[in-house]
């Protein structure tokens, strides 16, 4: 089943929130099979931070908190900054 | 804190404010910015400087998109501001969304001193907190600039670089601490249910918790409805009319999903229960009978929902209904078909149709420790 517009929306706006904030960078190349894909092993990253249930997926607690309002220092190594 | 023991070298720190907000006075911008920075200044050996002109330590602006520093900003919401660590430079810079509305001290908008306290943790060597408590943790929410106190965690956090206060200060509120399930001497406020889930409230906090997740998710109880009190009383979910009613002192809040119901705050009178009754200790729905019990020291009343009146021969004393129960329970539930009395750190299961006592539990029998 294609995504609908409303998921593929969150979809992207989870993955800019991950790039943003969890330095995701961009999936290249094609996943081995079994493998867990980046964006899931940061997804699941945020959610242990936040004591979120860690599903890997995009849940609607973990997107509910996506959205809510923050501060924006990327939760990186600082050393960029310097 | 960023690790590498990255922090200001000295205990004396200048700061600029470089341009204002629109949305307030300058007089509160500054008002604001001085007292979250007094913030940290209250429990560390940290001293602040003004200046107008030149290079400070922490330079402060308002800026929007694009800001010089290749990390925009994003327009309203989303991300409020940010700042650097400490180093030379960029370094300890504080950069506000001119984007957000900011406020003195109104909900309505981000209260530029929460938001400030929290940017100038940054540049004072604090990376996030996971503590949903925490001034540190990374995402916004309301607090009351004349009664804030720094939270226990961002105290700890900050000493650690900086150490303590040696100047003497007058005795004031103690930092507060987040609640923690794995607290086996805790008492928790209230229980209830919420479509499903479990909700176990604690000070400003609750935990949510379905039964799906072996994990209860932590989070203030303004997170979820922002005009709900903190330090609640009671609570119980009225599965017919799907509400949640929070209770604090002699008022009630009705709650659908995340709104606040039109006419609420009420007076818990509105329930039948006497004006001499100033709060209740807690509350629980029954839906089989719908009938809603109110716990009132060593008594309690028992509502008909259907009917909306109080029933005949109420108050009645806990232990005529409950065996055992003599001592004040400090919050209830229902749940498949059991009762739950929680009195202090227990929990009481009963038949409530018998009134036998099954089990003595701890809270970890709903709320695991992890």
């Amino acid at each position: 089943m294609p995504l609908s517009q409303d998921n593929m929306e969150e979809e992207q706006f989870a993955e800019s929130y991950l790039k943003k904030f969890y330095n995701l960078t961009e999936e290249t190349g094609p996943l081995l099979r079994g493998g867990v894909s980046p964006k899931t092993k940061k997804l699941m990253e945020m959610q242990k931070f936040f004591q979120l249930q860690i599903t890997g997926t995009l849940d609607a607690d973990t997107l509910d908190l996506m959205k809510r309002p923050r501060c924006g220092v990327p939760d990186v190594d600082i050393a960029q900054f310097s | 804190t960023f690790g590498n023991n990255l922090k200001w070298q000295t205990n004396t720190l200048t700061y600029r404010i470089e341009n204002y907000t629109p949305d307030m006075s300058q007089a509160e911008v500054d008002y604001s910015i001085e007292k979250a920075l007094q913030v940290w200044a209250k429990v560390t050996p940290l001293k602040f400087t003004r200046i107008y002109s030149g290079i400070a330590d922490i330079m402060i602006s308002f800026g929007s998109r694009d800001h010089g520093d290749f990390y925009p900003f994003d327009g309203p919401d989303g991300t409020l501001a940010h700042a650097f660590a400490p180093s030379s430079g960029i370094g300890g810079d504080a950069h506000f969304d001119e984007d957000e509305k900011f406020t003195f001290r109104s909900n309505t908008g981000y209260v530029l001193f929460m938001v400030a306290a929290h940017e100038f943790g940054h540049s004072l060597g604090l990376s996030h907190s996971d503590d949903p408590g925490a001034l540190m943790y990374p995402h916004y929410s309301y607090g009351n600039p004349d009664t804030f106190i720094l939270p226990r965690d961002d105290v700890k956090g900050i000493q650690s670089l900086y150490g303590g206060n040696e100047e003497p200060i007058a005795p004031g509120p103690t930092a507060p601490t987040t609640p923690d399930a794995c607290d086996s001497t805790m008492v928790l406020d209230a229980v209830a249910t919420l479509r499903g889930e479990m909700l176990f409230f604690k000070d400003r906090f609750l935990w949510r918790h379905s039964q799906q997740s072996s994990t209860p998710q932590q989070t203030l109880i303004a997170n979820i409805w922002s005009s709900a009190p903190d330090n609640i009383d009671a609570a119980f979910e009225s599965l017919e009319s799907d509400q949640v009613f929070l209770f604090k002192g002699s008022r009630v809040w009705a709650f659908s999903g995340y709104d606040l119901q039109a006419n609420y705050p009420k007076s818990i009178t509105s329930f039948g229960l006497p004006r001499t009754v100033k709060k209740v200790d807690a509350a629980l729905y029954e839906p089989q009978s719908r009938k809603i019990f109110f716990f009132v020291g060593k008594n309690y009343y028992s509502y008909d929902d259907v009917r909306k009146t109080m029933d005949k021969g109420f108050p009645k004393r806990v232990d005529e209904t409950f065996s055992g129960m003599t001592s004040q329970v400090t919050a209830a539930l229902q749940h498949r078909g059991f009762t739950y009395l929680y009195s202090g750190p227990y929990m009481h299961e009963y038949s409530l149709r018998s009134g036998r006592l099954y089990r003595v539990l701890r809270n970890n029998y709903f709320l695991p420790c992890s």
